[in-house]
């Protein structure tokens, strides 16, 4: 099950 | 960060500061929709539900705190200031934004990256910004006449999506996996409905002419 990523945007 | 990620969160920050700058110099508010700035203040609220969470870097939650303050800010302003709040349009700003809020959550808990609570109001802040800026087009398209700063204001904002589009373009070039189609699919949308826009805006940039909008 992969893991959403990061959200390292605004 | 490249580039395109930079100028883009530049000029969103830019839109927000010229809106700013408007309604506290001229103490009007007049072809700006409050439907609109709520959206706004909705977005930035489910999104950046991960300040409590996770820490990307000192810029990140920066902007982010700024974003908030800014777009409450300018809520209180159109609401609660006496000056400025009679100079609202509100019968022009008539858009039904409760439908475009439900319909994005009902949108939020189908599409999502994740079931949790942090992604189903992650997915709904991306698919409701993407949208938000409908009811501020439908005033400038019934008031014809944009004034100069609500034109620049909407002209950045416009310019943060394109800067954005182009900053995805240069991650999935460069990063090998880089797949978000939430975010993408959403942010083409949402450049998407400025396009009529920035057509008119260029062609009264153009002609050196005040910017007016077909009825």
């Amino acid at each position: 099950d992969p893991q959403p990523e990061v959200h390292d945007e605004l | 960060m490249n580039i395109f990620r930079f100028a883009g969160d530049m000029t969103h920050l830019i839109s927000i500061l010229v809106l700013l700058l408007k309604i506290y110099a001229t103490k009007s508010c007049s072809g700006i929709s409050l439907k609109t700035q709520e959206l706004y203040a909705l977005v930035f609220l489910t999104r950046y539900l991960d300040l409590f969470t996770d820490f990307i870097s000192v810029y990140n939650t920066v902007m982010k705190l700024v974003f908030i303050a800014s777009s409450l800010a300018i809520v209180w302003c159109m609401r609660m200031h006496r000056a400025v709040r009679r100079t609202y349009d509100k019968e022009l700003d008539t858009f039904r934004h409760y439908f475009l809020i439900a319909a994005c959550f009902l949108l939020s808990l189908i599409l999502n990256e994740k079931f949790t609570f942090q992604e189903i109001f992650w997915a709904f802040s991306i698919y409701l910004e993407a949208v938000a800026i409908l009811p501020q087009l439908v005033l400038l398209q019934r008031s014809g006449n944009v004034d100069n700063l609500t034109g620049q204001y909407v002209f950045f904002l416009g310019a943060y999506r394109a800067f954005y589009i182009l900053n995805w373009i240069y991650r999935y070039i460069t990063e090998p996996h880089f797949s978000r189609w939430i975010a993408c699919v959403s942010g083409i949308v949402q450049t998407a409905l400025y396009a009529d826009f920035f057509y008119y805006y260029f062609i009264s940039w153009k002609n050196n002419a005040k910017l007016q909008l077909p009825a």
